[in-house]
């Protein structure tokens, strides 16, 4: 086990407890930055843990960034191991980072569904929904990225218990996501809000659900063709950027479809990187160029919303 | 733990809208345990699906039925878990 977090391996898979182990080094290697906060607890009973990174004040604007919501996309809870040491390290030594941090909060949620990913590192490594169990059903667990109440239940979900899109009984039956929920509500301030998930390489906006434009799609097509050309930068990785409903297809339920009706004008949902050959299984060897590649682009968002405080 | 031995992974190109359609028909065959990683969504846009074992003769039969093209993205899905695997084992010994 990484005795701090300059030792971890940020170029290897990990499992939950590593993942939680690293969450408290860094907290003790930077308790003036970093704090841990507890959101929930999982169905299974599982800690949900979020890293908020603050140089002080209160009740600040702030920007949540989460990883790991399909369990199965390894390759993003593991940048989001690679984002929170990039902030603690860069915090003083970027200048963007820095004009950001000493305006707003950073909410990181590295593993924001543990069930599934505890499951996909014991039992079934495909595994992408939550563990809940539907009562009347054999089938387990709900897609969490349908289960929001924006659309819930329109098409583009599933109502059957045993598909992998299933939206579940009603909105925010999940705790993974009314966790989040309320978290986002009571703080009240949260201004962008970045969803990340693999693979297609993408970077998306609302809507998903209707094919009606964002009021403000303008805005958002500009900062996500700006987010992409800096993420294409360092290594040429190509993403396509659009609204959920025109780049992919219709999707009911989705996060960033809620977060955007709750007035969080910046909210962006990432698939990152596909080699076209391994899919989910992106070898470990690339999990630091997608983190340093994703970086950029979230940079490019933070950097626009903090500029942009509304 | 599941076992994904024999799981292959096919790169479906549906040229048109008839040939999405049956890529969709192939998605409502519950019996077949189809696992898609990218949905059918439009023509021109791959469709990624992981196929068990039992099912690739029947799903590749279809496939080359309705003269849908496809390629194996993934010959076999356990060989890179077990790769996987592997390489976690090392870094943690």
């Amino acid at each position: 086990r990484a005795l701090s977090t300059d030792t971890f391996n940020y170029a290897t898979y990990h499992t939950l407890d590593e993942i939680y182990e690293f969450m408290d080094l860094l907290v003790a290697e930077h308790p003036q930055l970093v704090s841990k906060i507890q959101i929930g607890n999982t169905f299974e009973g599982r800690p949900i843990h979020v890293l908020k990174f603050s140089t002080g004040g209160t009740n600040r604007p702030a920007i949540w960034i989460d990883t790991g919501i399909h369990s199965r996309e390894w390759v993003t809870q593991a940048s989001g191991i690679w984002f929170a040491k990039k902030i603690t390290k860069d915090y003083r030594q970027d200048d963007t980072l820095r004009v950001i941090l000493d305006n707003m909060d950073i909410f990181l949620e590295i593993v924001t569904n543990p069930d599934g990913f505890a499951y996909t590192h014991k039992t079934n490594r495909m595994w992408r929904k939550t563990r809940s169990r539907t009562p009347g059903s054999l089938c387990v667990g709900v897609d969490p990225n349908r289960n929001w109440d924006a659309g819930f239940g329109k098409a583009g979900a599933s109502s059957n218990p045993c598909s992998e899109t299933y939206h579940g009984k009603f909105a925010n039956s999940e705790v993974e996501v009314k966790s989040i929920v309320d978290f986002v509500t009571k703080h009240g301030k949260i201004k962008a809000f970045i969803s990340i998930h693999s693979y297609s390489q993408l970077l998306l906006y609302p809507y998903g659900y209707t094919s009606d434009p964002a009021p403000d799609k303008e805005e958002l097509d500009q900062l996500a063709k700006s987010a992409v050309s800096a993420l294409t930068s360092l290594h040429g990785t190509k993403f396509k950027y659009g609204s959920i409903i025109d780049t992919i297809y219709q999707a009911s339920g989705s996060t960033i479809d809620w977060t955007y009706s709750q007035g969080i004008k910046y909210s962006f949902t990432f698939e990152l990187r596909d080699t076209g050959l391994r899919g989910f299984l992106l070898p470990a060897s690339q999990i630091i160029p997608t983190a340093e590649e994703t970086w950029l682009a979230l940079l490019k968002i933070m950097d626009h919303t903090s500029k942009h405080l509304y | 733990n599941e076992n994904f031995v024999g799981h292959q992974v096919l790169r479906i190109s549906a040229a048109d809208e008839a040939q999405l359609q049956k890529v969709k028909e192939l998605e409502d065959l519950e019996h077949l345990k189809l696992d898609f990683w990218r949905d059918p969504a439009r023509a021109g846009i791959p469709i990624d699906v992981r196929v068990p074992f039992p099912s690739v003769q029947s799903v590749k039969a279809f496939l080359e039925y309705h003269d849908i093209s496809y390629e194996i993205m993934i010959e076999d899905v356990q060989s890179l878990l077990d790769e996987e695997k592997q390489q976690m084992a090392a870094f943690q010994a």
